[in-house]
């Protein structure tokens, strides 16, 4: 994935 | 999840709950800012677009849920509830708010990891929730005598992104995928600067066992 961004905060 | 995050989010939430149990509780909303309360509301709409479809985990989608609704149910008793808008001090809040929502919609249009539709709003919330305060700020200043549950929201308001600051700081430690944060990491760092003015009289007060009062 594009620059392992993955939201997991809140 | 590390401890830094999660004390940061029951920072977040112990928030929420002080200002819907003044509300609740004691009938009044004054002191506090409507336009703050409307920022908030949209940037967890913003920021949770996903809330049905990216499922992280079931304490996330929890967490996603009671933010939305307390921030909505906030919003319907400051707006509709026959008392509690008759404490509304709206002609102390007077921010125009509306600008910090067009400059934070052209810096996420200019500055983000990805130019589709969901990250662009994603990084929307970001910025917005780093100066969604401000309002609140500036009428705090206005008041002259800060309830106890009013000063305490915003105290936990501020420490909650400072936690996140260290859990930020944490994971670029022991996380090898976590890097290309910079964006949050800076507006995180803004958003919790901006209560640094507010920490010190709020300390000040507290340890002098003064009513906290900030100067004009």
């Amino acid at each position: 994935r594009n620059l392992g961004e993955k939201h997991d905060e809140l | 999840m590390n401890i830094f995050r999660f004390a940061g989010d029951m920072m977040h939430l112990l928030s929420v709950v002080v200002l819907l149990l003044k509300i609740h509780k004691m009938k009044s909303c004054a002191g506090i800012s409507l336009k703050t309360q409307e920022l908030y509301a949209l940037v967890f709409i913003c920021r949770y677009l996903d809330i049905f479809t990216g499922f992280i985990s079931l304490y996330n989608t929890i967490m996603k849920i009671v933010f939305l609704a307390s921030a909505f149910s906030i919003l319907w008793y400051m707006r509709s509830h026959k008392v509690v808008r008759q404490t509304y001090d709206k002609d102390q809040d007077t921010f125009r708010h509306y600008f910090l929502i067009l400059a934070c919609m052209v810096l996420a249009l200019l500055v983000h990891h990805k130019f589709t539709f969901r990250e662009v709003m994603w990084t929307f919330s970001i910025y917005l929730e780093a100066v969604a305060i401000l309002p609140q700020l500036v009428m705090l200043q206005r008041t002259r005598n800060i309830d106890n549950l009013t000063g305490n929201y915003v105290f936990f308001l501020g420490t909650y992104r400072g936690l996140y600051m260290l859990n930020w700081v944490y994971r670029y430690l022991t996380e090898v995928h976590y890097h290309h944060r910079w964006l949050t990491w800076i507006s995180g760092f803004i958003q919790t600067a901006l209560y640094a003015d507010f920490f010190y009289y709020y300390v000040k007060s507290w340890r002098n066992n003064e009513k906290l009062q900030l100067p004009a």
